[in-house]
């Protein structure tokens, strides 16, 4: 993908467009605000101040050259469709746009939105997962029965290697990391504090694992458990 | 994890108390508004209304008898950052607090906040590198330099053995999930649409990789685009 409009600068539209813009891509960020469009100008790129829901300063902004847009607007949800509706109109080969409750996420489903993103809720499952899952350090969520979790290497597999374990035979799950990690230095501490030394992503079969190891795995949340001590 | 409060009842609060509280989690919703309290109260189970900022009012929930807190609060960075502490002072076990703004998340640093959400940030980065992933379907960031995209089998993988392939060898990156689709049967679209069969997570040496398949691979950013035809 090579040109992207944004449009919305709260956080999450200035972030998406920040990113985008900082990876090379050629970025149109669009606000409706001056004071907004101005503070952002030297950041971003090309800033335009327009009121997108406005059908002709949108077309007037070739939208058939660009690659993706984004629809960022958060608050006014009446704007959020409006625009998402000329983008499709004025069809736009990749449309994400940006939920903000479960009935304006209802709505652009309806309207034929294929990328819905939903910041608040999206997070908010992903912490409480991160909450519920005893000793993980990091929690990713694959899909409604695949999780990757993070957690200290049981004992018995301390100084083995992955080919000797045969974990996806033995447990039903896969190690995509291992995060080699030494005790810090510090005597004055009475809670043990690690340092990570060397972190391995897709291992060999030859690869050991040691004491004070965190195993990054992949697999059925019930599989998981299996091997938490 | 057994029991939770979760502060503030916003679509980020919301849906974090609603995910523990279905998974059978013992949560306390709390929030200061009335009519947010009692809209919520079948639906969360055990919903207060109190000013959480109010350090009597907090303590007499007994926080020392719960597992984690979760301070949900966007708009009011004050509120926020008040709350934060006072949960701190009353020796709460853990505590995930979420920010609105760099700012807002620089000083939960400094105050020594171990976890902090920031969703809108978040959400933006996963966005905009899931666009800038060319065909990629699904995209998961697993750390700087290496992620989880889901892609289109390049054409010299189709009928072989995942163990034949040997990717991780060849390309650095490690295939930890199949997806087997098949074209829908629909004459009468002009662009082809799949059907998702089978899904295989934590593949074995022996899966084949077929036509329309989609490939989940791990690995460096770099090496994945390699695979990308
Ligand atoms: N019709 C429009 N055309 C262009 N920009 C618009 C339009 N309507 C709203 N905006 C802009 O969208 C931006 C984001 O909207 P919103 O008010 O939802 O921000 P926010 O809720 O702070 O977002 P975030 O949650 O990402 O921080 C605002 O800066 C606003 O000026
Ligand atoms: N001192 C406080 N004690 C308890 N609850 C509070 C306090 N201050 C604010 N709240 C509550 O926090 C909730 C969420 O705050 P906020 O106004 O940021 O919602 P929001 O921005 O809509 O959140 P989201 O982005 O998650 O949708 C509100 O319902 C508000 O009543």
């Amino acid at each position: 993908m090579q040109r992207c409009i944004v449009i919305g600068l709260g956080n999450f539209g200035y972030t998406t467009a920040l990113t985008l813009y900082q990876a090379g891509i050629d970025v149109i960020a669009v606000d409706s605000q001056k004071d907004i469009v101005s503070y952002y100008k030297d950041e971003l790129g090309v800033t335009i101040c327009c009121d997108a829901s406005n059908k002709e300063q949108l077309e007037s902004l070739q939208i058939n050259n660009f690659d993706a847009a984004v629809v960022a607007i958060g608050q006014n949800m009446t704007a959020s469709i409006l625009i998402t509706m000329h983008l499709q109109d004025l069809k736009i080969k990749r449309l994400i746009t940006r939920a903000i409750s479960t009935d304006h996420a209802k709505i652009l489903e309806k309207i034929g939105v294929d990328e819905i993103i939903y910041p608040e809720q999206d997070t908010a499952i992903k912490t409480a997962n991160k909450l519920m899952m005893k000793n993980i350090t990091d929690y990713l969520h694959i899909s409604d029965e695949y999780s990757i979790i993070e957690i200290p290497a049981p004992e018995e597999f301390f100084n083995k290697k992955l080919a000797e374990l045969a974990i996806p035979k033995t447990y039903n799950c896969q190690v995509i990391g291992i995060k080699y990690r030494s005790i810090a230095p510090d005597d004055q501490k009475d809670e043990k504090e690690f340092i990570i030394e060397q972190t391995i992503i897709a291992p060999n079969a030859n690869d050991i694992i040691r004491k004070n190891c965190l195993i990054i795995v992949l697999g059925k949340t019930e599989d998981i458990s299996r091997l938490q001590t």
